[in-house]
C-alpha cells in the first residue's frame, strides 16, 4: 500500500511554506530556525 | 589541447594567493577589497588575456579544487566535520571568487556576466562528468556539490547587481543541472536531488520568479528525476540507494503539493507520461493537486450531484502540447477525420496497431495511447457544452466509439494502459475529470465482457488501496460505481472471486458511504 | 498486467554508481554556509527538552523580552540567522547601537557634553564581550559612522 506519506517528518497540516524550512530529501526532519542562513549586515558577521 | 607551459603552476600559485587573501581579516566586505588586489594579480599573470586562458584558468581550478578533496577524503581517521572543513576551506574561496568574477565582469552589461556564468557551469559540468566517467565507482559528488550550492546561494543573495540578472542565472543554472540529471550521472544523483530540492532554489524558481517563468524549468528537472526513477519504479525492486531516493522524491513532492499545488495541477501531464504506470502512490500524489483557491467538496457526501459544482464546466491548464504527441501526422490526419466524420472506417480496425508502433521495449506507446485519450476527451467536451456533459449525452459519439473500441480490442496490457490515462484525469473538480469520469463508467455499463469491468475496477482500486493522498475525482468515480444500482456493481462475480476481496470491496464501500 | 522489463545495461550501471555514492551521502550542512559554532548534528538532549521551534520565533516582541546578556549571547553566537537579526533589532529597541569600527554595542548613558557632526563625547555603557557584562565609560567619544 505504499509509503504513509505523514511518516515522512513534513508537517503537511503547516498553515506556512514548507520550502522554506524543508532541510533535505534525505533528511527526517526539517530545519531549525537556527540552521537557516539569515541575510544579515556584513558587520555582524564577527567570527 | 595542451595547457600552455607553465600554466598549471601559476594557476595553482594564483589559487592559493586568492584563498589565502579570501580568509585573511583584510578581506574586507564580501572580499571585495581581497578580489580588488587579486584581479590585479591575475591581469599580471596575463591570466585574462584571453577567453581561453580564462577557460583554462577555470578548468584547472576546479580541478586542482577538486583532488584537494579527494585528497582529503582519502585522509584515514579524519572526521567527516574536520574532512568537510578542509575542503569548504578551499572550495568556498573558489566560489566566491567566481561569484564575484560573475557579479563585477562586464560592468553593467549583463550578457557578458551571464556569458561568464554559463561558461564556468560548463566547466564544471565537463570535469564532473569526466571525473565521474573515470573514477567510475570511486567518484565523489562532494566537491561538485559544494560548489554549484555555495555559488547558487551567493548570486541569489538579495543585491542589486544580482537581482537584475536573476532569470538568466536560474537558466544557467537550470540548464546544467538538465546535463548532469541522475540518468547522466547516477554518482552525483543523490547531490542533484538535494541540489533542486534546496529552499533557496525551490524559493527562486517556484515562488519568488514572477509570472512563473521559472516552472517550466523545474518541471523538466523533475522528468529527469522521473526518467531516471522510472525503470526502477517501474519492476519495483528497490535497491537501498533507489528506495532512499524514491523517498526522497516523495518528499519533495510533498513540499510541491503542499506550497505549490498549482505547479502540479498544470505540469500533472508531462510527470504522468514519464511516471511509470504502475508507480501508483507517487502518481496519485501529482493527481490530488488542486487550486488553493478551491473548496473541495467532500466526495462522500451523500446525494453530491457532481455536475452542480462551479468548477466542473471549466477546463484545467495543460501546458503540454498534446497534439504534437500524436505522430505519425497522417494518424493525426485520420483520427481528426474519423473525429468529424466516423470516417476513414479503416480507422478503428487500424487503431490498436497504431498504438504499438512503439520500439522502445514496451510494446505499447504510452505516450502515444496518453496523447490520443486526452486529446479525443478534450476534443469530446466543447460538444456536449450545450447539453452537459453526463453518461446519457458523452455517447453515442466518435470519441466514445474510439474508447470502446479500445476497451474492447486491446489486450489486457494495452487496456491497462489505456484505463490508465483515463484515470489519470480523475483529479479536483474540473470538465476533463468530469468528462473521463463518466467515460470510465460508460465503458463499465456498456462493457458486455465482464473482463473489461473487472479491468477498470482493478485499475480504480489499485489506485485507492494504496495509501492518501487519493485524488477527488477517483473518489467520487469510484463511489458513484458502487452506489449506483444501474451498474450493478455487487451483482458481478469478480467482486467474490476471494474471501480477501470481498471483504475489501466491502472495507473500501463502508469507508465510502 | 504489465510484468517486469529488465534493467538495460545502462540502469546496471546507475544501481552501481548509486550503490557506491550511498557511502558518501550529502550532509544537509554541506548545502549551508559554514558556521563552526553551530554543530549541525544536533546533539542528543532529555526527552522532555522543547524540540519543536516555539511559535512566533521569528517576532522580534519574543526577543523584548530577553535578557540584556541572552540578546548579546544569541547576537554573537548566532550570527547569519534570523535569530542574530532579530536579536540586534531588540538591542536597538533598547537603545543600543552597535559601531562598527570597534565592533562594539554602545549605549548612551546621558547627555553627551560635546556634540559636533563628527562625534559626541559623554559617558556610555559598552557591552565587554569578554566578561559578558556592561561597562561604563566616562569621556568616551562616540563617532557617527555607526550601523543604524
Amino acid at each position: 500500500t505504499g509509503i504513509d506519506l505523514t511518516t515522512l517528518g513534513l508537517n503537511l497540516n503547516s498553515p506556512e511554506n514548507l520550502y522554506s524550512m524543508f532541510q533535505s530529501p534525505f533528511a527526517e526532519t526539517a530545519c531549525r530556525p537556527q540552521d537557516i542562513d539569515y541575510h544579515v549586515p556584513a558587520e555582524y558577521l564577527t567570527n | 589541447f595542451d595547457d600552455p607551459q607553465g600554466l598549471h603552476e601559476k594557476t595553482e600559485y594564483l589559487l592559493r594567493e586568492w584563498v589565502n587573501m579570501y580568509h585573511s581579516p583584510q578581506a574586507g566586505r564580501d572580499s571585495f577589497k581581497a578580489f580588488n588586489a587579486f584581479v590585479q594579480q591575475m591581469h599580471t599573470q596575463g591570466i585574462l588575456k584571453t577567453d581561453d586562458l580564462i577557460t583554462r584558468f577555470f578548468r584547472l581550478c576546479t580541478e586542482m579544487c577538486v583532488d584537494l578533496c579527494y585528497r582529503a577524503l582519502g585522509e584515514a581517521g579524519q572526521s567527516t566535520t574536520m574532512i568537510r572543513a578542509k575542503c569548504f576551506y578551499t572550495l568556498d574561496a573558489f566560489v566566491r571568487l567566481i561569484a564575484l568574477l560573475v557579479k563585477h565582469s562586464g560592468d553593467t552589461n549583463t550578457v557578458t556576466k551571464i556569458n561568464l556564468l554559463n561558461k564556468v557551469l560548463g566547466i564544471m559540468a565537463g570535469v564532473l562528468l569526466q571525473d565521474h566517467e573515470v573514477r567510475y565507482t570511486e567518484f565523489q559528488q562532494l566537491p561538485y556539490h559544494r560548489i554549484f550550492i555555495m555559488l547558487f546561494i551567493e548570486l541569489n543573495a538579495p543585491e542589486p547587481i544580482l537581482e537584475a540578472i536573476n532569470f538568466q542565472v536560474l537558466t544557467a543554472f537550470c540548464h546544467v543541472f538538465h546535463i548532469l540529471r541522475p540518468a547522466k550521472a547516477p554518482g552525483f544523483a543523490f547531490a542533484w536531488l538535494e541540489l533542486i530540492s534546496h529552499r533557496v532554489f525551490i524559493g527562486r524558481l517556484l515562488a519568488l520568479t514572477p509570472l512563473q517563468k521559472g516552472w517550466g524549468f523545474y518541471a523538466q528537472l523533475l522528468v529527469d528525476l522521473f526518467k531516471f526513477l522510472g525503470p526502477f519504479l517501474r519492476n519495483a525492486d528497490m535497491t537501498k540507494p533507489m528506495q532512499l531516493q524514491y523517498k526522497g522524491t516523495l518528499r519533495v513532492l510533498l513540499v510541491l503539493l503542499h506550497d505549490f499545488p498549482e505547479f502540479l495541477c498544470e505540469y500533472h501531464y508531462a510527470f504522468c507520461d514519464v511516471i511509470p504506470p504502475n508507480c501508483i502512490q507517487m502518481r496519485n500524489l501529482i493527481l490530488s493537486a488542486f487550486p488553493r483557491t478551491m473548496r473541495l467538496p467532500d466526495p462522500f457526501t451523500v446525494n453530491l450531484v457532481v455536475e452542480h459544482l462551479p468548477d466542473i464546466n471549466k477546463a484545467p491548464r495543460i501546458l503540454t502540447n498534446i497534439v504534437a504527441l500524436i505522430q505519425p501526422a497522417s494518424f493525426k490526419k485520420d483520427l481528426d477525420s474519423y473525429l468529424k466524420t466516423r470516417s476513414p472506417i479503416t480507422f478503428l480496425s487500424e487503431l490498436k496497431s497504431n498504438l504499438q508502433a512503439n520500439p522502445q521495449g514496451s510494446r505499447y506507446d504510452i505516450v502515444l495511447i496518453n496523447a490520443l485519450v486526452l486529446y479525443v476527451g478534450t476534443q469530446a467536451i466543447p460538444q456536449l457544452q450545450n447539453k452537459g456533459v453526463s453518461m446519457s449525452t458523452i455517447a453515442p459519439s466518435p470519441h466514445m466509439d474510439i474508447f470502446q473500441n479500445l476497451a474492447v480490442n486491446l489486450d489486457t496490457e494495452g487496456r491497462y494502459l489505456f484505463l490508465t490515462a483515463i484515470a489519470n484525469q480523475l483529479r479536483y473538480p474540473n470538465s476533463h475529470t468530469h468528462y473521463f469520469s463518466c467515460a470510465l463508467l460508460y465503458l463499465f455499463r456498456q462493457a458486455n465482457d465482464q473482463t473489461i469491468q473487472e479491468q477498470i475496477t482493478k485499475v480504480l482500486l489499485e489506485r485507492l488501496i494504496v495509501n492518501r493522498p487519493h485524488p477527488w475525482g477517483l473518489l467520487i468515480t469510484f463511489i458513484e460505481l458502487i452506489k449506483n444500482p444501474t451498474f450493478k456493481f455487487w451483482d458481478h462475480e469478480f467482486v467474490r472471486c476471494a474471501p480477501e476481496i470481498e471483504k475489501l470491496f466491502e472495507n473500501v464501500a463502508r469507508s465510502c458511504y | 498486467p504489465l510484468g517486469p522489463v529488465p534493467l538495460a545495461k545502462e540502469q546496471l550501471y546507475q544501481v552501481a554508481m548509486l550503490e557506491a555514492c550511498l557511502q558518501h551521502l550529502p550532509h544537509p550542512s554541506d548545502s549551508e554556509r559554514l558556521r563552526y559554532f553551530l554543530p549541525r548534528n544536533p546533539c542528543p538532549t532529555p526527552s522532555y527538552y522543547p524540540t519543536a521551534s516555539f511559535p512566533h520565533v521569528d517576532a522580534v516582541e519574543i526577543y523584548q523580552r530577553c535578557g540584556t546578556e541572552t540578546l548579546f549571547f544569541i547576537f554573537y553566537y548566532m550570527e547569519g540567522t534570523k535569530a542574530q537579526y532579530l536579536a540586534a533589532k531588540a538591542l536597538k529597541k533598547q537603545s543600543w547601537r552597535f559601531h562598527t569600527k570597534y565592533m562594539m554595542w554602545f549605549q548612551r548613558h546621558e547627555e553627551p557634553k560635546q556634540i559636533t557632526e563628527e562625534f559626541e563625547q559623554g559617558t556610555y555603557i559598552y557591552f565587554d564581550y569578554e566578561k559578558w557584562g556592561q561597562k561604563k565609560k566616562e569621556g568616551f567619544t562616540f563617532e557617527y559612522r555607526y550601523l543604524e
